[in-house]
């Protein structure tokens, strides 16, 4: 475990901290995508399916659960919580994300490292985490005022995967020099798409004004 | 053995 990883994971950590903390304390998930969510759901539980197999570690496997659990929990909030599901942007989160869920199989299916149900299914976690984030930029485009704790959410969440990055340069310098095409080919383009949101998101910070993305 | 690509991190 180096510090790039252990500081990607408690960004992500944190990420999921702000969502909820938001969704409980406001009692609301206004501008907060459903279909994002839901997208991270399948994400981990494609991802972590070795969680009873394979052990490497406590952290490992309680950051799992701890993914697992807030991730079912946020949607089953946005989904079922009488108070919370009055405030979903049901009209305006309308990213057509089973087409993503599609494109992700389809290319796991073709691009992968071992043919077996596992890999294929890590694989296509991988490539569905990319793009996950998508739905929630777009919804965050439609809505007029963007909340502090909407904005702190999906900008700790684009940093999270780019200290992984950080984390997988360090791992190809200083321990197994193996090129790992497809996390971090999935990982440059997931933190790419960001980009945009990076730029408006640190420009408002430093004006000290609404975060706002051009339509 | 560890598979080359451990899938040690989340």
């Amino acid at each position: 475990m180096n510090l790039f990883r252990l500081l990607g994971d408690m960004t992500h950590l944190l990420s999921i901290v702000v969502l909820l903390l938001k969704i409980r304390t406001v009692k609301s998930c206004a501008g907060i995508s459903l279909k994002t969510q839901e997208l991270y759901v399948i994400v981990f539980l494609t991802r972590y399916l070795d969680l009873f197999t394979k052990y490497y570690s406590v952290y490992n496997t309680a950051m799992k659960l701890v993914f697992l659990g807030t991730s079912i929990g946020i949607v089953w909030y946005m989904r079922y919580h009488k108070v919370v599901k009055q405030t979903y942007s049901k009209d305006e989160d309308t990213f057509k994300h089973y087409f993503l869920i599609l494109l992700s199989i389809i290319l796991a299916l073709l691009i992968h490292r071992a043919f077996d149900v596992i890999e294929v299914l890590w694989t296509f976690s991988l490539y569905l985490e990319a793009v996950a984030i998508l739905p929630q930029l777009v919804l965050l485009q439609k809505s007029r005022n963007i909340d502090t704790l909407t904005g702190d959410y999906v900008f700790l969440l684009g940093a999270y995967r780019a200290l992984y990055i950080l984390n997988w340069v360090y791992r190809f310098l200083m321990e197994n020099h193996k090129f790992r095409w497809i996390p971090w080919i999935s990982g440059l383009v997931q933190t790419a798409l960001y980009a945009d949101f990076f730029y408006y998101y640190i420009k408002s910070w430093k004006n000290r004004e609404k975060l706002k993305l051009p339509a | 053995a560890q598979d080359p690509f451990t899938k040690d991190e989340l």
